[in-house]
């Protein structure tokens, strides 16, 4: 609760215009990304938390879920460094929906299984493109390309997707990403 | 890919030969037409002697009512799957977007990517895109959403509730687009729908036109109490890159609504995705 009411308050805060539509003075921008961090970073407790309840066999500790906060510019530590990486996908809306999955990854050649772990499910493989190279990022890309594929979300669930390299995985190195809180 | 056209279950779309968008078909109702997309910015106002009023961060107020156009430099091909077409385009240095279609998806998705905006040449810059569908018939009627919630008409140069005298012929017929925006044919068949994934300006400004506010940079501030210019910088001090997307749907006007709600719904609630490292196989995971 103490988590989820230090992110609500920040978003509370960002709620003024200035929070939005750049009405603000440079600092006050930092200012509301700051807060914003700070709200992510204690949200991502409260998502762990949740998950520990509900993944878990009785006397197994679910593994440690994590954001992917740059996951727009096609960076996230856990698909790009890894050779095999657990995705569960929540689904808000009181409907179905079939959502498409992008994620950066550094091999060229994946395999997928939907929700059972045994079912392949078709994927591409894109190569980032060109204008995300651009953009400048806070520390060296892995990712070369992408991995594209549909998943099927049941309304207001969620669903555990599995990504494994198939070659080219030797010289990942996983490390876990930091909390990202502005300067 | 070979050729110009990505396609999937419901959408295909077909490029020049320079690689700029020139058509759009829905699959399911047969509907084609002709579509130009262009890049464009407005100067920024500075303001001078006899009108003191900048654009700013509260104040959209063009230099003038034609923008500017960032013409297509690179035609980065197409890329096709099983799951999704995508066509990579590069407007400048600063403005490139990918055009994609998916397998299973009922819209053509465009992902821009605008920024820094350049500023050395001490002009403030307010970057558009323009679809435009000739011969469309929607005679200065377009529809945008408030906030989310209803669909309004709006119409050029015009207020419902009191008699509008016209001073910004751009700036004024500027709407808020938070969810969508919209453009009817003249034979009331067809309707071509813009779903935005936040909250943008946008308009009608001539026949078939959708034109959209994707990123502004400005060197004088509007004098509305921030007491800056809106300029703001990333963390590596130069101008912000932004990159958003588009959802481009067409279809009968009688069938339309059904698919852009659900469309939009998916954009505003879109799924939260987390990733953990188990070192177990997926089976034993399950």
């Amino acid at each position: 609760a103490v988590h989820l009411q230090h992110l609500a308050e920040v978003l509370g805060v960002a709620q003024h215009h200035d929070g939005i539509s750049g009405t603000s003075k440079q600092a006050v921008a930092y200012d509301y990304a700051q807060r914003l961090a700070d709200g992510v970073n204690a949200g991502q407790n409260v998502i762990n938390d949740a998950f520990h309840k509900l993944l878990p066999k009785a006397g197994t500790p679910a593994p440690i879920q994590g954001l992917c906060t740059y996951l727009n510019i096609s960076i996230c530590n856990y698909t790009e460094t890894t050779s095999s990486f657990e995705v569960t996908f929540y689904n808000p809306l009181g409907r179905p929906v079939l959502f498409v999955a992008r994620l950066p990854v550094a091999g060229s050649d994946y395999i997928v299984y939907a929700s059972d772990g045994v079912t392949p499910v078709p994927n591409d493989i894109h190569p980032i493109s060109q204008d995300t190279f651009r953009i400048p990022t806070p520390e060296p890309r892995a990712a070369k390309n992408e991995l594209v594929f549909s998943v099927n979300i049941p309304a207001a669930g969620f669903v555990t997707y599995f990504g494994k390299q198939l070659s080219d995985g030797s010289s990942l190195k996983f490390k876990p990403e930091s909390p990202k809180v502005s300067a | 890919k070979a050729g110009n056209t990505i396609s999937g279950k419901y959408y295909s779309v077909t490029f020049d030969n320079n690689g700029n968008l020139q058509s759009i078909t829905n699959l399911t109702s047969g509907l084609t037409v002709p579509i130009t997309q262009n890049f464009l910015y407005y100067k920024g106002f500075p303001g001078n002697s006899t009108d003191g009023q900048a654009s700013g961060a509260y104040i959209f107020r063009p230099d003038g009512n034609t923008p500017i156009q960032i013409p297509l430099t690179t035609w980065g091909g197409i890329y096709a799957g099983s799951v999704v077409q995508e066509a990579y385009q590069q407007f400048s240095s600063w403005a490139s977007q990918v055009v994609r279609v998916y397998a299973d998806k009922p819209y053509v998705e465009v992902q821009w990517t605008i920024g820094p905006i350049p500023i050395d040449d001490n002009v403030g810059k307010e970057v558009v895109t323009r679809y435009n569908i000739p011969n469309f018939g929607n005679n200065g009627v377009f529809n945008t959403d408030a906030n989310g919630r209803e669909i309004l008409q709006r119409q050029l140069n015009y207020r419902p509730t009191w008699n509008l005298q016209q001073t910004e012929p751009v700036a004024g017929n500027y709407f808020p687009v938070n969810a969508g925006i919209g453009i009817t044919s003249g034979d009331a068949k067809t309707l071509f729908s813009v779903l935005v994934d936040r909250s943008e300006g946008g308009t009608s400004l001539n026949d078939g036109d959708v034109e959209l506010m994707l990123h502004r940079r400005l060197v004088k501030d509007d004098g509305r109490g921030v007491g800056e210019a809106l300029n703001e910088l990333g963390s590596d001090g130069n101008g912000l890159i932004v990159r958003g997307s588009h959802y481009l749907l067409l279809d009968s006007l009688s069938s339309a609504a059904r698919v852009y709600r659900t469309v939009a719904q998916e954009v505003l609630l879109t799924p939260q995705v987390i990733f953990s490292n188990s070192n177990t196989n997926s089976a034993q995971y399950v």
